[in-house]
């Protein structure tokens, strides 16, 4: 099982 | 004064095929150093940059700065039209951005600048443990092998090769790719195939691509044209394993 993450915790 | 004159267009194509995949509008701001554009997409899931030095163009003038917004689908609709032997030229009117192709005929299309609804956050610099090269057609194909099991591929980077692996419900598919460079860590992420797809529309821009990886981090994928003249970089969030 994998969940998409966000680029949000990059920037 | 503002015009831009390209004597390929197929560069401008083959970067919003990319850029028109991946989000909706997009501010292009030119300078006298060239053009460029950042943009996400909805979900915050793809960044993508563009950038065109000044030198890549036959003609470039621009007195002062300016921002062009527009809808990413009707821009590519009008670039669909170019045939790589024309010559394209931008222009500013009023509230529409001009652009001609002219080769056999003349065309001129005007598309309308828009007000953009959302900002795009400044490019992150993200340290990477791990960056190889790959032809970019090696690349396409490998995605292509793996999407035929599955729509997730892990991304693994040892010291020798670069692994595309993925699980699929009947039947599963690694790829692996001798890369020659010198990597001293290994580092392995899983990314949805869809939004790699939409990167590798952009195939035709240049040859070598770089691929920046590490555990769990973005994917970063860039596209350098020759001399530096132009670069076209994805920035790819990773699914993560619960």
């Amino acid at each position: 099982k994998s969940r998409q993450s966000s680029l949000d915790v990059f920037f | 004064m503002f015009k831009l004159i390209l004597s390929d267009p197929s560069i401008f194509k083959t970067s919003f095929e990319a850029i028109s995949s991946i989000v909706d509008e997009v501010q292009i701001e030119v300078d006298s150093d060239g053009l460029r554009l950042n943009a996400i997409d909805r979900s915050h899931i793809t960044y993508v940059h563009l950038e065109l030095k000044e030198r890549l163009f036959d003609v470039f003038q621009c007195d002062e700065p300016i921002k062009l917004n527009v809808d990413t689908e009707e821009l590519m609709k009008v670039l669909k039209r170019s045939k790589s032997d024309d010559v394209m030229e931008l222009t500013v009117d009023g509230g529409s951005l001009i652009v001609t192709f002219e080769g056999a005929i003349k065309k001129t299309f005007k598309v309308k600048l828009i007000d953009l609804e959302y900002e795009t956050p400044e490019s992150p610099s993200i340290e990477y443990p791990v960056k190889i090269t790959i032809p970019i057609k090696t690349l396409k194909e490998s995605i292509q092998d793996i999407e035929i099991v599955a729509d997730r591929v892990e991304f693994n980077i040892d010291q020798d090769f670069l692994k595309l692996k993925a699980v699929g419900e009947f039947s599963d598919a690694e790829v692996e790719y001798l890369h020659g460079e010198k990597v001293t860590e290994d580092a392995r992420a899983i990314f949805a195939i869809e939004n790699i797809k939409e990167m590798l529309k952009a195939e035709k821009f240049a040859d070598t691509t770089y691929i920046s990886l590490g555990d769990d981090m973005p994917l970063t994928l860039t596209l350098e044209l020759l001399n530096e003249e132009g670069e076209l970089s994805f920035l790819l969030a990773p699914r993560i394993e619960e």
